[in-house]
């Protein structure tokens, strides 16, 4: 193996990527995918994450050109040239490109984009190329590679651990840190006393606690909570969301960011979405919500957006009358804002910052204030 | 002087100084070394690339290296700029 000179390697494990425009040889998920699992390549034996970012400026801009693309490094038509990438650093740095006159396919018969991202990202992390003609990292693009098979050399495997070491844990220790671990500082800390979440929500008899680009799993047989990436569940999901709530109904969670949400079935998410909010019955003067939770027993979804809040009814599947209604006239002591809620235990719970009210709907008061983190067992 | 006929222009000569500039740090102004053949430095940058990609180190041009030189690959450079 061989790396850049000079060295250049991220200076963080946890790196952002984001897919600029896509290819039409193949479908924008074939393209999602196809990435998706060349990263996981290099997150399995490295302690590097990647979590997908939809606007801005990711540590990975992934792109499709033809001939002069603006990095004075012209694509040469279809054959030879088929990518190219960046070593570790800012702005084009780190950057992988496409050729987009070859044929990109998901299988051997034109050019594989999983195969060639794998390489391509193994340049953006660092590497350059190895004389091995077994390792990913040969320059030379090889169509007869197993794909069902794929498997990266020791020499590729060496190479990447040069730079970044092995992954923090090994397969068979738990998945849930038998002790407190200092988080990484770009991690929440479940024990930060100011921690607030981004949206919570029941899921099939767990709960989710999303902050960032990570959320903590709190399930009935586990007393401490597991912590994981988003993206290691629902990689085509966003990080910082707004809301999430359960329909039972459905046996899904909604996921809410920005005008947009998403639908999803353990892991899976649905096909059609995201779709708009506004599909929902809010009106166009709601950019996006704050918070959503469902009641299981009424079969009602309330959605909370600055100071108001609507109300959906799942039997008949369109948004009540008579809304929006002030939370501060239906929900006295919660707010100003919600950021997160939920409903348990025949409670309303409401996170705001660090503050998570109870409230009991029926006596239509907060009955307990308490931390955000209370539920995590800090 | 041998008659200086045409120089017949040698599309795999062509071929070759653009893989040896692009990804073998030859610096452009070889271009008419490149062409007369007998340059040392071509045929050292061919036994180099010959190596990298795990040819019969010849320095020639053989069919071998030919059909490297024109399957697809990654455009980075194989020695480092």
């Amino acid at each position: 193996f061989a790396t850049f000179p000079g060295l250049p390697k991220w200076r963080k494990t946890h790196l952002t990527y984001r897919i600029v425009n896509y290819t039409l040889d193949l479908s924008r998920d074939a393209v999602d995918a196809a990435i998706e699992k060349a990263l996981k390549v290099w997150e399995e034996v490295t302690p590097l994450t990647f979590s997908r970012i939809y606007e801005g400026e990711a540590d990975i801009m992934i792109s499709f050109a033809v001939r002069e693309h603006g990095d004075f490094a012209p694509f040469d038509g279809p054959g030879a040239t088929v990518a190219h990438a960046y070593a570790p650093g800012p702005g084009i740095y780190g950057d992988v490109h496409f050729d987009d006159d070859e044929q990109w396919t998901e299988d051997t018969s034109g050019t594989n984009l999983f195969l060639s991202a794998a390489h391509e990202l193994g340049h953006s992390l660092g590497l350059f190329h190895s004389d091995n003609p077994e390792a990913l990292m040969y320059p030379v693009y090889n169509p007869r590679t197993d794909l069902a098979r794929f498997r990266l050399s020791q020499d590729d495997v060496n190479g990447i651990q040069s730079l970044y070491g092995p992954p923090p844990a090994s397969p068979d220790e738990p998945m849930v840190p038998t002790k407190f671990i200092p988080p990484a500082p770009q991690m929440p800390s479940l024990c930060d006393p100011a921690l607030s979440f981004d949206a919570v929500s029941t899921l099939r008899g767990e709960i989710l606690f999303f902050k960032d680009s990570y959320f903590w799993r709190k399930t009935p047989w586990n007393h401490k909570p597991e912590f994981h990436l988003i993206s290691t569940f629902w990689p085509a999901l966003p990080s910082e969301l707004d809301a999430a709530c359960e329909s039972y109904s459905k046996d899904m969670v909604f996921i809410f960011k920005g005008n947009k949400f998403w639908a999803t079935r353990g892991n899976e998410i649905q096909a059609g979405y995201p779709r708009g909010i506004h599909t929902l019955g809010f009106p166009p003067t709601v950019r996006k919500i704050d918070a959503a939770l469902s009641d299981k027993e009424k079969k009602k979804t309330y959605f909370f957006a600055e100071d108001k809040y609507w109300r959906y009814d799942e039997n008949r599947q369109s948004m009540e009358k008579g809304f929006p209604r002030l939370i501060a006239d239906d929900f006295p002591g919660v707010g100003p804002k919600v950021d997160a809620a939920l409903q348990a235990f025949g409670f309303f719970y409401f996170f705001s910052g660090s503050s998570q009210f109870q409230f009991d709907p029926n006596a239509k008061k907060v009955t307990h204030i308490l931390r955000s983190n209370n539920w995590l067992k800090c | 002087y041998p008659l200086a006929g045409a120089v017949k222009k040698d599309s795999n000569m062509d071929l070759v100084q653009q893989y040896l500039e692009k990804y073998y740090n030859l610096a452009n102004g070889m271009k008419q070394l490149v062409r007369r053949k007998d340059s040392i430095t071509v045929g050292k940058k061919i036994k180099e690339m010959q190596k990298f990609l795990g040819l019969e180190v010849t320095g020639n041009l053989d069919s071998n290296t030919l059909e490297v030189i024109r399957k697809p690959r990654c455009g980075v450079p194989d020695v480092g700029h």
